[in-house]
């Protein structure tokens, strides 16, 4: 299988196709995968090639014709079924994302631990109480979790849902975890995005 | 100034240094750093090598002094004032996110249009109507920005940030910016986790 920072990168070239293809633009260059994704014009193409030819020398990439490449390439012309675990604040805000659904995400059902929250649908979307995991993720076939607990439930919650057969969880969670054999974790953490905010305006006024 | 590929990498570095820490963990290795950073072992050496000697070989890194001058490197030492704009359930999940103050990121200010979020205080953080901008981002000297509104206010709201002197934005909003000169934008995708996990569990399947 591709090396996990290619696969990093791979995702990075596929949303830049997505806002050219937003705007119009049929035909991209190395060159311009290359400053939104934060390499060399010399990596987009070295990655590029391991797949085989897409591009034409001189004349760059139908953005089309590579987005559905690396579709293919990452297995996402699969639907997946997703559920939210904490319908809090961010939870919500990720029930309502507009690109969920485009990269063939299905949000299928959330599960919560309060009472008031439990029987109600938001976006569209059934909340569950936990203790129906199990069940609720067989019927709706789950195999990714966004997990938006607070941080001292995280590692309880991601018990349950390896229990439960989920095999993919995205943490939201400030705690790191501790996942059973066999479960995938990708952490996220917002404040990157900062760090390199601070970090380009402090080599700004340093230079 | 450092390549923003680097950058990226020393953030990585940055959040394990800090899991480490919490878990009262005193030394580490470039392949501990590697596993969480998706980089080669190698790779780390070389980043960590271009900023002077901090390992002993074969000894590893002393995580607090590592963490200290990755600190020093990417100009967080300083404290930085932030506003966020759009204060509605994203806006408001990162408002309560605990790890903002650990990095000296201050939270200072909000602002929304909406009339009944005017004049109120969420997460301790007075909000503000949009008309304010100007002169809350020079009483609060704001320097940085978390985007949180709807796609389609974000272009209208990078402007009126760039006129009110803010200089780096956190665009969480679906949309593309074309920020003003001068302004440095980072976009924030959750998606990237997800297309990571699925796969994750696609090369899993199909091995
Ligand atoms: N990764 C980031 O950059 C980032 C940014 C902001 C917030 N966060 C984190 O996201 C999480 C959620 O933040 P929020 O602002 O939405 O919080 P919130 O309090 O608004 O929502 C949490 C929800 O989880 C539910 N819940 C609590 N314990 C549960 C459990 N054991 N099982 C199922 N549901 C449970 C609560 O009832 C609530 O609905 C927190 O851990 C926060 O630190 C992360
Ligand atoms: N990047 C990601 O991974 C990610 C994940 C979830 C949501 N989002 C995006 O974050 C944004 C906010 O999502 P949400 O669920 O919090 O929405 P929300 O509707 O709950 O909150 C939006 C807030 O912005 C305010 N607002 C609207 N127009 C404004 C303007 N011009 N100036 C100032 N304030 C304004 C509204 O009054 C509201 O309080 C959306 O663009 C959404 O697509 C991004």
């Amino acid at each position: 299988s591709i090396p996990s920072a290619t696969v990093g990168r791979l995702v990075t070239y596929l949303r830049v196709l997505a806002t050219l293809a937003d705007r119009g633009i049929v035909r991209t260059s190395s060159d311009d995968l290359a400053r939104e994704a934060r390499v060399s014009a010399f990596q987009v193409r070295k990655d590029l090639a391991y797949f085989g030819r897409f591009g034409t020398r001189g004349a760059g990439y139908d953005v089309d014709a590579l987005s559905t490449e690396l579709h293919r390439i990452l297995g996402l012309e699969r639907a997946w079924n997703v559920a939210i675990i904490g319908m809090g604040r961010l939870g919500s805000a990720l029930a309502d994302y507009p690109n969920m659904a485009r990269y063939n995400f299905c949000l299928q059902a959330a599960f919560d631990v309060a009472p008031e929250k439990v029987g109600t649908v938001v976006a569209g979307v059934p909340v569950y109480a936990m203790r129906e995991l199990p069940e609720r993720v067989r019927e709706h076939d789950v195999q990714v979790a966004l997990l938006t607990v607070p941080g001292e439930g995280a590692q309880a919650a991601t018990e349950a849902l390896a229990a439960a057969g989920v095999r993919g969880i995205v943490n939201f969670a400030s705690t790191v975890l501790d996942p059973p054999e066999g479960v995938h974790v990708e952490a996220i953490d917002f404040l990157a995005g900062l760090k390199r905010v601070s970090y380009a305006l402090h080599a700004e006024t340093s230079d």
